[in-house]
């Protein structure tokens, strides 16, 4: 369906423009680490079942290849940043303060208690879908910290939260016309999308209205 | 309705 397409293109045009601002300004100003890393592992841990020959489609596969490579090539480029931008990459790590383990252990723990099977891949498959809920975290955290924001960190999660909006109407369609729902998905999806609505928020002001308004 | 996984989304 629409939605879901526009969501997953919505997420890849997040990806596209982190990377092509990052490797064309030569600037990492206003990113957090901890979320690229948190997504590389959301993506690592979710898509295990690349290498359990379970076949869904080209477009499945692809896309699936594609957020694995392109989220541990953003935390390469970014750790890159440390031999070529020392000055750079330390501002970046003194301003990337939030701590992830209070995220990495509540979504092991989410994992452990909903799951759809007592299996490792299902309990990797569940932990990666709550942590990629909360993920972004320290990269709003450290907006609000700044105050300010590059055109880059504002369009580049404007997209990955309207990503997960479309989704969430997508999940509605499929509800509707196939009858499926997935329980842990949809709860793990407007978490997610919570976390952006103050976001969503400043982001109307600001770039729609034209104001020059606060952070979140 | 059917409640379960729906793993053919990323």
């Amino acid at each position: 369906n629409l939605f879901r397409i526009f969501g997953d293109l919505s997420h890849l045009a997040s990806i596209g423009i982190l990377l092509h601002t990052v490797r064309s300004t030569q600037s990492i100003d206003g990113i957090s680490f901890k979320t690229q890393a948190l997504y590389a592992l959301v993506f690592m841990t979710r898509y295990l079942d690349l290498f359990t020959w379970h076949w869904v489609s080209l477009y499945n596969f692809l896309m699936k290849v594609f957020f694995l490579a392109s989220s541990v090539y953003i935390v390469v480029l970014l750790q890159q940043f440390r031999t070529k931008n020392p000055i750079a990459y330390k501002e970046m790590v003194l301003q990337d303060t939030f701590k992830i383990h209070f995220l990495l252990l509540g979504s092991l723990v989410a994992g452990l208690c909903f799951h759809h099977r007592f299996t490792l891949l299902e309990i990797l498959w569940s932990f990666s879908v709550w942590l990629e809920s909360v993920a972004i975290l320290p990269q709003l955290f450290m907006l609000s910290k700044s105050g300010r924001a590059q055109s880059l960190t504002v369009h580049y999660i404007f997209a990955l939260g309207l990503y997960r909006f479309l989704y969430i109407f997508n999940w509605i369609w499929r509800y509707v016309s196939e009858a499926r729902v997935d329980k842990i998905a949809v709860v793990a999806g407007i978490v997610q999308t919570a976390m952006y609505s103050d976001f969503f928020y400043i982001y109307y002001k600001k770039v729609i209205r034209g104001n020059a308004g606060n952070l979140p | 309705h059917v409640i379960g996984p729906v793993k053919d989304e990323l």
